[in-house]
Parts: structure tokens; sequence; C-alpha cells
């Protein structure tokens, strides 16, 4: 669940420095 | 190496530190590089003299990442004139630290029976990336949201024909590791770390255009709570990624 909430958390991440 | 595979640290080629001209005959070329988590100086050393040269010893000025020799200069028959001998300096990292300008500045002492001679080189701050430099995904996520805009970095690396898995692939060949990779609106971004041997971390984040390696520009930001070492740092992954 945790690794999910990572992954989740990485994607999260690429779409935010992608679209600020 | 061939894409995909990993490919090993990048040592830059030999250049001249000590011209012939400058040192009583004494020429030293030279390089450094990282091997099995071993620091070294590689030194080409040649006697341009008419005399024989002996009892070679080596000193550093105090530098900023505290590179120290492990040992002394091995050079153990004299060099006669016209001869080269090829050494291998182990460096440690625990002497004394004194910020350089550049960074990656390192003033050399060399000695022999005529006389000491100065000269300063500049060594790729990744052979100081270690092998232990892969953070936890938590701890990277939390520590780059922790670390202020103010200490992020960007840079571009023009004309680098390598789509997101070779560059991966290659850096991980210099202690530069990949945590995460995302696609986003056809680019690939690479979450990367890298450690240094006075433990501070460097935080990376890769642009690549998604599967076209025929597409020449990668961008890249760094994130760091010493942001003085950014740019040094970003020198050394394009060195990795061209070479």
């Amino acid at each position: 669940e945790l690794e999910d909430g990572l992954d989740e958390a990485f994607s999260r991440l690429a779409e935010s420095r992608n679209n600020p | 190496g061939s894409v995909g595979m990993p490919t090993g640290a990048y040592i830059p080629p030999k250049t001249v530190w000590l011209p012939a001209m400058k040192a009583k005959g004494l020429e030293i070329s030279g390089t450094f590089a990282r091997r099995a988590g071993v620091i070294q100086m590689e030194l080409t050393i040649t006697n341009k003299a008419m005399s024989v040269m002996s009892d070679f010893a080596i000193q550093f000025n105090r530098n900023s990442f505290g590179l120290a020799p492990a040992g002394p200069l091995q050079i153990l028959t004299p060099l006669g004139p016209n001869q080269t001998i090829e050494a291998s300096l182990p460096l440690s990292t625990v002497g004394p630290v004194m910020k350089m300008e550049p960074l990656n500045n390192l003033q050399v002492a060399v000695k022999n029976n005529i006389d000491v001679f100065y000269f300063s080189c500049q060594y790729p701050i990744s052979m100081l990336f270690v092998e232990d430099g892969k953070m936890d995904r938590q701890v990277f996520l939390a520590t780059w949201k922790d670390i202020p805009n103010e200490h992020e970095s960007q840079f571009q690396i023009k004309d680098c024909h390598l789509n997101s898995d070779a560059a991966s692939n290659k850096l991980q060949g210099s202690n530069i590791f990949t945590i995460a990779k995302r696609t986003v609106e056809g680019q690939d971004m690479l979450y990367q770390s890298i450690k240094l041997t006075n433990g501070i971390w460097v935080l990376a984040e890769l642009r690549v255009q998604a599967g076209n390696p025929t597409y020449t520009d990668l961008e890249v930001s760094l994130k760091c709570r010493a942001p003085e070492v950014s740019q040094c740092v970003f020198q050394s992954l394009e060195a990795v990624l061209k070479n």
C-alpha cells in the first residue's frame, strides 16, 4: 500500500513539474 | 558501451598539469578515477631533463572535500632522462578542508631531488559520488519538497543523443542513481540521487524526450541543501552523459 502511495506521489511530482 | 549495459565510471582523459619547461624538465600529466570505490590520482611522470630524477614526493593543499594522498607517491626507481613512469596515488577524503574556487580545484606540490614544484588541477566531482547514493524513495520525495526553490539550479545539455534508459544506465555507472521514472506529455522525467563523500546529497530531475534518441537537448534540475556544489555536479553529469 505504501509502495502504491509512493508511486502515486512520484506521478504527482512529475505532473506538477510539467504544469507548474 | 552498448545501450542497456552499465558502462563504468567516467574517467576524463589525462591532461598536462605541470609542463617540463616550468619544472626543470619534470613533466606531469594526469587524471582522476574512482575504481571500485577507491579514488585515485593517476599520473604520467616524464623526465625531460638531462640528469636522473629521484626522491619523489607529493603533497596537497587543503581543499573543498578534504582530498589527501592515502599513502606516499610510490616511484621506487630513479627516473632517467627521457624515461616515463605511470603512478597511481590512492586518495582519502579525510584531509583538511578549505573551500576552493572553483570548488573542485586542487593545489599540488611535487618534490624531487632537484626542486619543489607547484601546480593546480581540477577533479571531476563525480569521483566523489559514493556507491550507496541511492536515496530511499520516501526520503527523496520529502527532501525534494523540503529543499526551497532558491536551492534549485537548472541546466541544459545540448547534443546528447540518448534516450532515458541509456542515460539512466550511463549515469548509474558513475553512482548517479535513478529512483523513479515518469512519462508526462511525451517527456521522460527521471528522478535521481547522488551522495558525495562528505555526506551532501544532490537530487536531480532529468527530462528527456520520450523514446527519441535523436532529440538532442536534455533539461537538468538539481536540488541541494548546499547549492554551491550544483554547478560542479552538473559539469560532471554532462561529462558522464557525453562520454
